[in-house]
């Protein structure tokens, strides 16, 4: 999968890539204080593409709100929302809103499931259908978070821990491999970093094609604009 | 360049066709042998029906890619440079198959250049055949020659022709052709020394042209559909289906620009034409100058005897006058209509006017767009027009688009020896009419974006294909209805189509297929569009021009809204030198051909914008 920050403000974005063996689950979003969690477990396509690359996507994603004891589980299948004992399934083939005190859903249709917590966070999880007998591809998400202002300093994971800004300077603009791309040298989180100029793709707008967004590429899994490293975002649950 | 200073290393050219939809990759690799820098020319001919979709280059191992953008907006941005000279790629035309892409880079000493040209295209069905060509003309032998062809055909392939115009005997054992029922592998690779025209000699008999010609197994009533990674084609091209009766008006310029080998030619073709009438049709002749002097006045059934009569009126056609294009058609036109209403036509039979002309109207009426507006209205979607501009002098956009007004088509005859082929060629193929008013349905609920899917007519050894998307990924039947009327009966047909598994089909393949269905969809849809933004109203036609700009920028065609832009590497002089590749339309060709070079230019590194939203937004999604 791909990640993204965006940072208007500077009118610029930084991404990388973080792929594992598929059924990995990572943490995106950890908020000891407001006890909110959202891991995302990754699969791997159907069978080895001839270019020998496997690709990882996200296709599962367990989010929790402890203090507001809700808990969803939205797949590339369903969307199940337990609160109070109770589950409601929702099903991505129906355009469905449920409004209820702590928590609003709507879905689109085979396209995008938005949720907002109270008083928390909203984000859209986006739902790419890929043609059933596709070889290789198969159905996976994409997790979009929309507000995240009222989270805790203390917001972690492979996303959270960019919610509340990041500090960083790119130097020494260099020609990389192909003209399009060029090389530049980072300054984050106290490590120099080479890094690429590139594009990745923002669904939000259109699901299909994407709209592809300018960032600053930071190769090998994020290393050195992460904290740690990906497997330090490793789970054994996606609750 | 500069010959034996220069060493052409490879020219391979790699054809896959998937359903009718080609993708042609050409790749040349040359040495700099020289001690010093050169400038390296790559010139390459695709075929005019063919969109570029990517070029590139690598020169001391960078690597130069090729990037569509918009046409005006590119030309407005490097306006300077191409004021100031500085422009390098050129589309020229190449006879009337072909356009030419040439480019030219600076290469150093010692140093290595690989090109890199893709294009794409539909392959269409004309007299029962798809054909693909592919020009070469290394110049010299060169060290690895390749063109290798495959054909996967999911219908099954029905037959398959190799030939080429530079194959000696000797090279002809050469070309390996290997065919299964649904796939076909095709090869030449001729040696350095096979390629030579002599032993000793540094010539090639490697020039010219390499055609495969080929047909697939018609499927019968609905067709074939083919559903892959959630887009559709419909190819309907039914076998055994008797031809309808037509009522056909021929309309001849005979004003004075037509003396000599044109007159001759047309005397010739027409002659030909009318021994070729089915007993069944119905014909008239109209020669016009500045006066329209019908040969009788009204259709005569295309009996023996009335050929012979019409033939002897041929003989005596002579150039004559000026050109009154408008009193002619509308002299055909009315003919029909009288004619039909005198009841002296088959119920069951297709009216249409062919217009042969080879100038511009300067006489009764002159202007174009009330010549379309007369013509259009006289007609009243009744009857087809199809048209043939002979030679240079015609104004071809005016007759295109009169024709699209009028369910037909138009044809640029070229002023050579074959001009009596080329005129008979286009009637053999609008002269068999096997159904008229065809309409093709799909659900609505389940398909969207869905390219033209009425057609006037289904001609004998064509093929109608209508393509779109899916509304549902995992739909496993679509439901399909086809109508039209046929010669004695309506033809309605209606089945299930569901999505074949390819791994099945083709299971010693890769998964080669990746999203042709889909580009075959945005290349129909783009070159449907292009015609309504010449021939719908002023509204259709902004909407259609805008439309087939965002497609063809988001599939990455050069089509004649955009232009791939290289950026070529710094001279010694510092200056950027880029190079652009623009899509010539038949206008454009035929100004060309009149001698006014087309001459398209320049630009640099592109940036894109993207429109940033506060808050900010941060998220994980596929790759």
């Amino acid at each position: 999968p791909h990640f993204m920050i965006e940072l208007p403000d500077r009118g610029d974005a930084l991404c990388f890539n973080i792929n594992d063996k598929p059924g990995t689950i990572f943490t995106l979003v950890r908020d000891p204080e407001s006890g909110i969690l959202v891991n995302g477990q990754i699969i791997g396509d159907k069978k080895i593409p001839p270019d020998g690359k496997i690709n990882t996507y996200f296709w599962r994603f367990g989010i929790i709100h402890q203090t507001l004891g809700v808990r969803l589980e939205v797949s590339t299948r369903e969307i199940s929302v337990f609160q109070d004992g109770k589950r409601v399934k929702l099903l991505w083939s129906d355009t469905a809103s449920l409004k209820g005190p702590n928590v609003d859903l709507l879905v689109t249709k085979d396209r995008s499931l938005t949720v907002t917590l109270k008083d928390s966070v909203k984000f859209v999880i986006l739902l790419h259908k890929v043609w059933e007998k596709h070889p290789y591809h198969r159905d996976y998400l994409g997790f979009y978070t929309l507000d995240s202002h009222l989270l805790s300093p203390s917001v972690h994971g492979l996303l959270g821990q960019f919610y509340h800004g990041i500090e960083y300077e790119v130097t020494d603009l260099r020609p990389g491999e192909v003209p399009e791309k060029p090389d530049a040298t980072m300054y984050v989180k106290g490590q120099e970093l080479n890094v690429t100029r590139g594009w990745q793709r923002d669904f939000r707008r259109d699901v299909k094609n994407g709209e592809n967004v300018p960032c600053w590429f930071i190769h090998s899994n994020g290393t050195g604009l992460i904290d740690g490293d990906e497997t330090d975002y490793i789970v054994s649950g996606l609750f | 360049a500069n010959e034996g200073k220069v060493e052409v290393h490879s020219v391979t050219v790699d054809c896959k066709v998937t359903s009718r939809f080609a993708h042609t990759v050409m790749t040349s690799r040359a040495l700099n042998k020289a001690n010093s820098s050169q400038e390296i020319f790559f010139e390459v001919e695709l075929p005019k029906t063919a969109f570029i979709t990517n070029f590139s280059m690598e020169i001391e191992g960078q690597v130069y890619v090729g990037e569509v953008k918009e046409k005006e907006k590119a030309k407005k941005q490097y306006e300077k440079a191409v004021s100031s000279g500085q422009t390098a790629g050129l589309v020229k035309v190449s006879g009337r198959k072909m356009e030419k892409f040439s480019v030219s880079v600076n290469v150093a000493a010692k140093s290595n250049v690989t090109f890199v040209l893709t294009y794409e295209e539909l392959l269409q069905r004309k007299l029962g055949q798809y054909e693909i060509l592919t020009r070469v003309k290394p110049k010299t032998p060169v060290n690895e020659f390749q063109i290798v062809a495959d054909i996967y055909e999911p219908q099954g392939i029905a037959f398959i022709d190799v030939h080429a115009t530079f194959l000696s005997n000797d090279l002809l054992p050469l070309v390996e052709k290997t065919v299964t029922e649904k796939k076909a592998h095709i090869s030449f690779s001729p040696t350095m020394e096979q390629q030579r025209t002599c032993p000793s000699c540094d010539g090639t008999l490697i020039d010219g042209d390499f055609i495969i010609k080929y047909d697939v197994n018609r499927a019968k009533n609905l067709g074939d559909i083919q559903i892959v990674n959630g887009y559709f084609v419909h190819f309907f091209a039914p076998p055994d289906l008797p031809r309808v009766p037509k009522n056909v008006v021929f309309v001849i310029d005979r004003s004075g620009s037509m003396s000599g080998k044109k007159i001759a030619q047309t005397r010739e073709a027409l002659l030909e034409i009318l021994k070729d009438l089915h007993e069944e049709d119905f014909f008239a002749l109209i020669e016009f100058d500045h006066m329209v002097s019908p040969w009788r006045q009204s259709l005569s059934k295309a009996t023996k005897d009335n050929v012979a009569e019409a033939m002897k009126h041929v003989h005596k056609l002579r150039d004559m006058g000026a050109t009154n294009i408008n009193d002619a058609v509308l002299r055909a036109v009315s003919m029909l209509v009288k004619d039909r209403q005198a009841k002296r036509l088959p119920d069951r039979s297709v009216d249409m006017i062919i217009l042969l002309t080879d100038g511009m109207p300067n006489s009764g009426e002159s202007n174009l767009g009330k010549i379309q507006e007369n013509v259009q209205s006289a007609i009243g979607g009744n009857m087809s027009l199809f048209c043939l501009g002979f030679g240079n002098d015609v104004d071809y956009s005016f007759l295109d688009v009169m024709s699209k007004q009028n369910k037909g088509l138009a044809r640029r005859i070229y002023e050579a020896s074959d001009a009596t082929m080329q005129l008979q060629g286009f009637y053999e193929e609008v002269s068999s009419p096997l159904l008229s008013e065809v309409d093709l349905r799909y659900p609505d609920n389940a398909v969207e974006f869905l390219t033209t899917n009425h057609f006037s007519q289904l001609f004998n050894g064509s093929e109608i294909v209508v393509a779109g998307r899916l509304t549902d990924n995992d739909l496993d039947n679509l439901l399909v209805e086809v109508f039209g009327q046929g010669f004695e009966d309506d033809f309605k047909v209606q089945g299930q189509a569901s999505a074949s598994n390819w791994d099945v089909i083709y299971p010693d393949e890769e998964y080669i297929f990746g999203d042709f269905t889909e580009r075959l969809w945005a290349y129909l849809t783009i070159q449907q569009l292009l015609e309504k933004s010449k021939s719908g109203s002023p509204d259709e036609k902004v909407n259609a021009t805008a439309k087939a700009l965002e497609m063809s920028l988001q599939y990455s065609f050069v089509t004649p809204l955009t232009s791939m832009v290289v950026t070529k590497p710094e001279t010694e002089d510092g200056t950027d030198s880029p190079l652009i590749a623009d899509k010539l339309t038949e206008e454009q060709r035929q100004q060309a051909e009149r001698g006014q070079a087309h001459q398209l230019a320049s630009p640099a590194l592109y940036t894109r914008t993207h429109a940033y939203q506060s808050p900010p937004t941060y998220f994980v999604d596929g790759d």
